[in-house]
């Protein structure tokens, strides 16, 4: 009991999942799940045990959602949602892309989306050949104001200038169009 | 209470010795 209650308890308990990409299998039958924490503590020893996003091959993705919810738009919490996208140019992998994954785990397990934590299920990063991508997941896309101040928030937190400017696109809109990217609903 | 940790306090705790 001592021990445990030196331990920094989260918000939430949260799920670290593993997909590669098998074009032999089934999309679900990629996808392993890592393990599950609910103190910092364990979410720095699960991070500091796997390799670091900028080092998986093409094809891999890791996501972190909130137990429960599961990384696919078919979750009953993702279907009516969507994501803020960062698209990463691979010359900026090595640089950028670590940091960028680290601060938004950092967002989510630091609970700082206030009264929008809620809306929020997860993140997930996709390594790719050409450009890398990190989205932060929300439930309800036609929640404006919620998307919106997770947004500014997020952006913030990313350190990004205020010229670049980031989307949010639902998951209906990017599951109709699977060869381009889906229009944006907001940015920030 | 809720659970809400700055950035400054979530990297602190990554190299702090367990506490065991």
């Amino acid at each position: 009991p001592e021990v445990l209650s030196k331990l920094h308890l989260l918000q939430y308990r949260w799920v670290l999942w593993f997909f590669k990409n098998d074009r032999s299998r089934a999309w679900q039958d990629n996808l392993q799940l890592v393990a599950k924490f609910n103190t910092v503590e364990d979410f720095w020893a699960l991070y500091s045990h796997i390799k670091l996003a900028s080092k998986l091959s093409s094809g891999c993705d890791y996501a972190l959602f909130k137990e429960g919810i599961q990384p696919m738009w078919e979750d009953n919490r993702n279907k009516q949602g969507g994501r803020w996208l960062l698209s990463i140019a691979k010359q900026h992998r090595h640089i950028e892309l670590d940091r960028l994954w680290l601060e938004t785990l950092l967002c989510l397990l630091g609970d700082c989306f206030e009264e929008y934590s809620g809306e929020v299920c997860g993140a997930v990063v996709n390594i790719r050949t050409k450009r890398d991508k990190i989205a932060l997941w929300t439930s309800e896309a036609e929640n404006k104001a919620g998307v919106m101040f997770i947004g500014q928030i997020y952006k913030e937190r990313l350190g990004l200038s205020t010229k670049t400017v980031i989307g949010y696109q639902a998951h209906t809109d990017t599951a109709a169009k699977s060869n381009s990217l889906a229009k944006n609903k907001f940015v920030v | 209470g809720k659970k809400q940790y700055d950035r400054e306090f979530l990297l602190d705790i990554q190299f702090m010795p367990a506490c065991i």
